[in-house]
């Protein structure tokens, strides 16, 4: 028996934005530890991989492992019937062909029940180890996402660049180029808004811009973004929960 | 030109 209950629908609404327009068909797998999930976009480049542990719940029951598949855009609908401060209650039995997400608005004795059919995929699950970076960011999430809406205007390439002292994004396409430089910098008020680089080797990447335009979506689950990069390996793009995270890994383009 | 690989190259299956 599982019962995943939180505090929010919205925390889980906004999970399940986060990816929901790079991958449809994900298996959820739910054990004792909390949740996890993983899939691969339809072009198989990017990589998303979820952990909701068990802090991130106001209560958690799983008696048995137990897999979910679903369809994330009947979800999504699903998800949109709940208002964002109602409580979200996940309900599945050891052997489910369906999953119960019963709201709740705790204030109006409001309960609403829906019921989504589950579905057998047939799915990979790839084992992440600990890769090696050339550099490590940490920079606000919103400032990440803007810098992508807007270079990815310019060309469906973006390059990251990363030296010492400076991170400098750049778009170069047939209608013009743009160019975006940060600079590492801690913001003592509002640590959240702070730049931190840490660099062992300068980097020079490529990646598909519609890839990072689908990443950002993840923005919404945290004001912090963690960018690990490397030119051996795929870019980690990483969104923390209370108890968990979004994770997405991006292999930069290489040189034929 | 610059290709982009797939990411199952870069992780083993379990």
């Amino acid at each position: 028996m599982l019962e995943a209950k939180f505090q929010e629908a919205s925390l889980f609404k906004r999970i399940i934005d986060g990816f929901k327009d790079c991958v449809q068909l994900v298996n959820f797998q739910c054990k004792e530890d909390g949740i996890i999930a993983q899939a691969v976009d339809d072009s198989r480049v990017l990589l998303v991989s979820l952990e909701i542990g068990v802090e991130a719940f106001q209560d958690y029951r799983c008696d048995h492992p137990v897999t979910l598949g679903m369809d994330l855009s009947s979800l999504s609908k699903i998800l949109r019937c709940g208002n964002n401060t109602d409580t979200l209650t996940l309900i599945a039995d050891d052997t489910p062909d369906a999953i119960i997400l019963l709201f709740e608005d705790t204030k109006k004795d409001r309960i609403s029940e829906y019921s989504l059919k589950l579905m057998d995929i047939d799915a990979d699950f790839l084992k992440i180890e600990d890769l090696q970076y050339d550099t490590t960011l940490m920079m606000p999430s919103a400032e990440f996402s803007k810098t992508v809406r807007d270079l990815s205007q310019l060309s469906d390439s973006l390059n990251i660049l990363v030296t010492k002292e400076t991170i400098k994004f750049v778009a170069t396409g047939d209608v013009g180029s743009g160019s975006v430089i940060l600079k590492p910098f801690i913001n003592m008020e509002n640590p959240d808004e702070s730049i931190k680089l840490d660099m062992d080797q300068p980097v020079d990447l490529t990646f598909g811009s519609k890839y990072l335009q689908d990443i950002v979506k993840g923005s919404a689950l945290s004001n912090k973004i963690g960018i690990r990069l490397s030119s051996e390996a795929p870019a980690l793009f990483q969104f923390d929960l209370s108890s968990g995270f979004l994770q997405f890994f991006l292999a930069p383009k290489f040189d034929d | 030109m610059k290709a982009q690989p797939v990411i199952s190259k870069f992780f083993k299956n379990v």
